[in-house]
């Protein structure tokens, strides 16, 4: 699937009719903690691949638990999202987003925006005296 | 900007890098011809060359276009969805999915095909990969994870050079302003907004 030139593609031109990976998420709108939603799972083997929930047990539930709304949360913080920790329109027109496949989490060090949250958070950066 | 876990990068010995492409691939010479502009977009930066070259097994850095599971654990999942990935250095390997309609050249925000995908945005993303640099939260960084269909990003941000730059350090020719004068001469003729 190789279009050497936009000019050079009838206008019109309709390839085969796939649905894009990820448009099922869209059905995710407004899911909340604590709730169950069918199809959840998908989401968060998603988040699993892009290194948001580390740990894989054999099967992922459809539960919105407080893994599932952890990653979603570190998701927004690293995609400058408002972090609301809710599946919201914004957070979802960013999820199903053609992106690249490497993980944004590597072995929970390599962080982008959430990694400097957590230095900032976790380290001596800033030092309170009493007076 | 950020780093593979371990600060992975190409040694010092290796500063003069090859490229091959997958031979089952049979790509023209103008689509290769949209990776030397992606790698050039790096090496106008760093003190490092990427030169082209027949021999697929010997090459530091390996190009491939597969489908679906093609034997790394990363299946590729057809139209959108994940459209590349690459390794850390030194693995030099770099694959895209071949389901997904690639667009070489000429404004793809015009594409009539909702699903293009600007082959020399994601590639010079993935190149950032297999010199060792991580995702980045900059929206406007090449290494930024995501890019919509029909979007081309194909230009340097001063947080991908600071990434880079802190691995390789600078290359001695580039007199640190934007590389947009790469891209005006490349795309002369199409419209694009930066």
């Amino acid at each position: 699937r190789f279009f050497p030139n936009v000019s050079s593609i009838p206008p019109g031109f309709v390839p085969n009719a796939t649905a894009p990976a990820w448009d099922s998420f869209k059905k995710f709108a407004g899911c909340r903690a604590g709730e169950n939603f069918d199809g959840l799972s998908k989401l968060k083997q998603y988040f699993h691949y892009f290194g948001y929930i580390p740990n894989s047990p054999s099967n992922f539930t459809d539960d919105f638990d407080d893994a599932f709304e952890s990653a979603l949360k570190t998701y927004q913080q690293n995609f400058n999202l408002n972090v609301t920790g809710e599946l919201d329109q914004q957070t979802l027109n960013k999820l199903v987003q053609p992106r690249c496949g490497n993980a944004d989490i590597v072995n929970g060090t390599t962080t982008m925006n959430s990694g400097k949250w957590m230095a900032f958070n976790s380290t001596s950066l800033f030092h309170t005296v009493g007076h | 900007y950020t780093f593979f876990p371990g600060n992975p990068h190409w040694p010092d010995s290796k500063r003069d890098l090859t490229y091959s492409f997958f031979p089952g691939n049979e790509l023209t010479e103008e689509e290769k011809s949209v990776f030397a502009r992606a790698f050039d977009r790096w090496s106008t930066v760093i003190p490092m060359t990427f030169t082209q070259t027949d021999s697929f097994t010997t090459a530091d850095i390996r190009i491939g276009f597969f489908s679906g599971d093609h034997g790394d654990g990363e299946p590729f999942d057809g139209v959108l969805g994940t459209l590349a990935h690459a390794f850390s250095p030194p693995s030099g390997r770099l694959h895209l999915d071949l389901d997904e309609n690639w667009v070489d050249s000429g404004d793809v925000s015009t594409s009539p095909i909702l699903s293009a995908v600007d082959l020399e945005s994601v590639a010079v993303h993935e190149i950032g990969h297999l010199l060792g640099l991580g995702h980045s939260s900059v929206e406007e960084a090449i290494m930024y994870p995501s890019i919509p269909s029909r979007t081309r990003k194909v230009e340097l941000a001063q947080d991908d050079i600071d990434g880079i730059q802190q691995l390789y350090g600078k290359n001695p020719n580039y007199n640190g302003t934007s590389t947009s004068s790469i891209q005006e001469r490349e795309t002369s003729g199409a419209d694009y907004v930066h």
